[in-house]
């Protein structure tokens, strides 16, 4: 089975085009395995 | 007669051959397929979209009548003193881990009830730091991005997209602006459009509006996890929600492993699926449990009483999807980050 995650989260892109700290950012990669309660981003 | 019995004395060992000999070539193509493929991924190739012949006769199978039978099967009682042995048998082909059990082997009926266990207290910690969003299940992280332009398309695999609103439903929340069309005029299409009154009154509390609607200061992101059979299979709130509506679409029970992906083209959009929808702090949030074959049903303990893969009316027709509304006010139901919302089952 799959579970796929859609959300909405601050973005890089802001108007001034300058990365921004509060842009949310995954913290995995492909291929990766996660666990029940680990984070996926930030 | 003896004539016909010398016959079949030398036909019945001549068949059972041609059928080994058969099977056996059938295993040899396919672990040399699957040679090639490892050599390719070594290799940092990324393989693309391939519809095979595998591909288009899972499609003419009654793979929701098999994914039942198989649940009927896995949900008949295992005598107690059997049980060790099958799920140590089970958990080394599947490499589950039996340490995390939350009960001895002995307690689970059945296999069924093994595949939904819980796990022992502490198991599984839930980052603390509020900012972050949290895997929902164990499992592989297969696709993961920001959803780009308005037709919100994610890559099943390389050479093949599915997109975010066909897996969710035409109903969704979605704060996706369709091209040419602003956001005061979606609104009117749902103020004049009555069978969209959930989708009016979730939107009513401008708080909610504001929080769901699109802005250039919010992106969309999506992330896509692949559970394997051997994994706990109990699906958690990734972040502090509110789920506003369940969407329940009775698809096809197609196999979701990796090879599936390569060759089923809209897999997740063609399969049996539970999404839920709400708002977070940051706005929309979305998550779709999709079933497979050995994986056909899907439960949530937020609405015990929804059942899936139930036996279709119609044979081919896709029933539309079947919606429920949390909590008409359109605050929905809270779901705390890190709790339990539901569990996918075999059958």
């Amino acid at each position: 089975s799959t579970v796929v995650l859609v959300f909405q989260a601050p973005t890089a892109n802001t108007p001034e085009g300058s990365s921004s700290s509060s842009d949310f950012r995954f913290c995995v990669k492909h291929g990766d395995r996660v666990r029940v309660g680990e984070a996926l981003g930030r | 007669g003896s004539g016909d019995s010398k016959g079949n004395a030398f036909l019945l060992p001549g068949a059972t051959m041609a059928t080994i000999l058969m099977l056996g070539a059938l295993h040899a193509r396919r672990l040399y397929e699957g040679k090639k493929i490892e050599e390719k991924r070594e290799k940092g190739i990324e393989l693309e979209f391939h519809p095979d012949v595998k591909a288009s006769f899972l499609g003419i199978l009654p793979l929701r009548s098999i994914s039942r039978a198989w649940g009927s099967l896995t949900s008949l009682e295992i005598p107690v003193w059997m049980r060790p042995y099958v799920y140590k048998a089970w958990s080394r082909a599947f490499h589950s881990n039996l340490k995390e059990a939350a009960l001895p082997l002995e307690e689970y009926a059945s296999l069924q009830d093994f595949f939904v266990r819980s796990l022992k207290e502490g198991c599984r910690p839930i980052d603390p730091d509020p900012r972050c969003l949290v895997s929902p299940v164990d499992g592989t992280v297969v696709r993961f991005g920001e959803l780009k332009g308005s037709r919100g398309m994610i890559e099943q695999v390389k050479g093949h997209s599915y997109s975010v609103s066909a897996l969710l439903g035409n109903n969704s929340l979605l704060p996706m602006v369709p091209e040419g069309k602003d956001q005061s005029e979606e609104e009117d299409a749902v103020g004049e459009n009555n069978d969209k009154s959930w989708l009016r009154v979730s939107l009513a509390s401008p708080k909610l509006r504001e929080s769901i609607s699109a802005s250039p200061m919010k992106g969309l992101y999506y992330c896509v996890i692949y559970l394997r059979p051997g994994e706990y299979h109990r699906i958690h709130s990734p972040a502090d929600w509110n789920a506003l509506v369940r969407r329940h679409f009775a698809g096809r029970l197609f196999p979701v492993n990796e090879r599936a992906t390569r060759t089923i083209r809209n897999l997740y959009v063609e399969n049996e699926r539970v999404v839920l929808e709400g708002v977070w702090k940051e706005g929309f949030m979305a998550l779709a449990a999709v079933g497979a074959t050995n994986i056909g049903s899907i439960e949530l303990f937020i609405e015990p009483e929804l059942r899936t893969n139930k036996p279709k009316k119609k044979l081919f027709p896709t029933e539309p999807a079947e919606e429920r509304v949390y909590d008409p006010e359109g605050h929905g139901l809270k779901l705390e980050k890190g709790k339990e919302v539901g569990v996918f089952n075999m059958g």
